[in-house]
């Protein structure tokens, strides 16, 4: 069926923490969140995926210039809840599909993963919603990313 | 700063299926999901943390009807990628908070997970946009989850 993909919407002002090995149990989520909330830190992205042997891990977006302060709430969120470890990269790039209805989801997931895949650019982490996908990468393939996307879908950089 | 939360969407007519220890190199998110787009199937969440040593896991979301088919498809895209394992829930629900923009995002989610903490409820996944926190729970607390939400955001039960 037609899929309506209506653009590629990126950025490279992101930064992305990471912390590994947490009690996947309530409150962990909102102890992790809760600290850089209240610094007034802005979160784009949040992923958590499935937890194993009762432990997972939660990775979140947020400014490059508020990654210092972001890093040190999440170093003490760390230690305070035993995590496995944390970590954080600023070499990442935000890279997203807007369109499509959740019936030509897949499909336009599929060729996100697949034009990405033919550049050899890997993916690092995924995040949807209904009209988007939103993928990161290493910042160092942003302007790649762009263009074979923008072949993938026929849409013309603007 | 005021946020703007309109609210309150959920579904419990979906199932997740997760492959896990899958190699975290270019080509791998095409290889699970492109069988699956293959077969019509729609998708709703995709979610993928950040690898660690080389390999990660991979979630999404389908309707239950459709659980069967994506089954039997993931468990020979399992078997071709020497995927660690994979499974699948159709025990859940999907629950979001619509509304909010980056500005306050953070805010909104840590609410939101406040919110399920205090009524024990586990958070299973996590998968954000701009303005849409959605979080996968076991279905046996969606009625509690969605009062509790509603109560949090000073929300009126449609
Ligand atoms: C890991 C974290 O999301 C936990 N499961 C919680 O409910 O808060
Ligand atoms: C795991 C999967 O996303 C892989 N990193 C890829 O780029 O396809």
């Amino acid at each position: 069926e037609e899929v309506l993909v209506r653009g590629v919407a990126f950025n490279r002002d992101e930064a992305q923490l990471t912390i590994t090995g947490v009690p996947d149990q309530p409150g962990v989520a909102h102890k992790i969140l809760g600290p850089i909330s209240d610094a007034n830190i802005e979160v784009d992205m949040i992923v958590q995926n499935i937890g194993t042997d009762g432990a997972t891990d939660f990775t979140f977006t947020v400014h490059r210039n508020e990654l210092e302060q972001a890093k040190n709430i999440l170093a003490e969120t760390g230690k305070s809840l035993g995590a496995k470890n944390w970590s954080s990269d600023d070499k990442i790039a935000k890279i997203s599909i807007i369109g499509g209805g959740m019936r030509s989801h897949a499909g336009v997931a599929t060729q996100m993963f697949e034009a990405l895949a033919k550049e050899n650019i890997n993916i690092q982490l995924i995040s949807t919603s209904e009209i988007k996908v939103s993928v990161v990468i290493d910042e160092k393939y942003l302007e790649l990313a762009v263009r074979s996307l923008h072949e993938a879908f026929d849409l013309h950089e603007a």
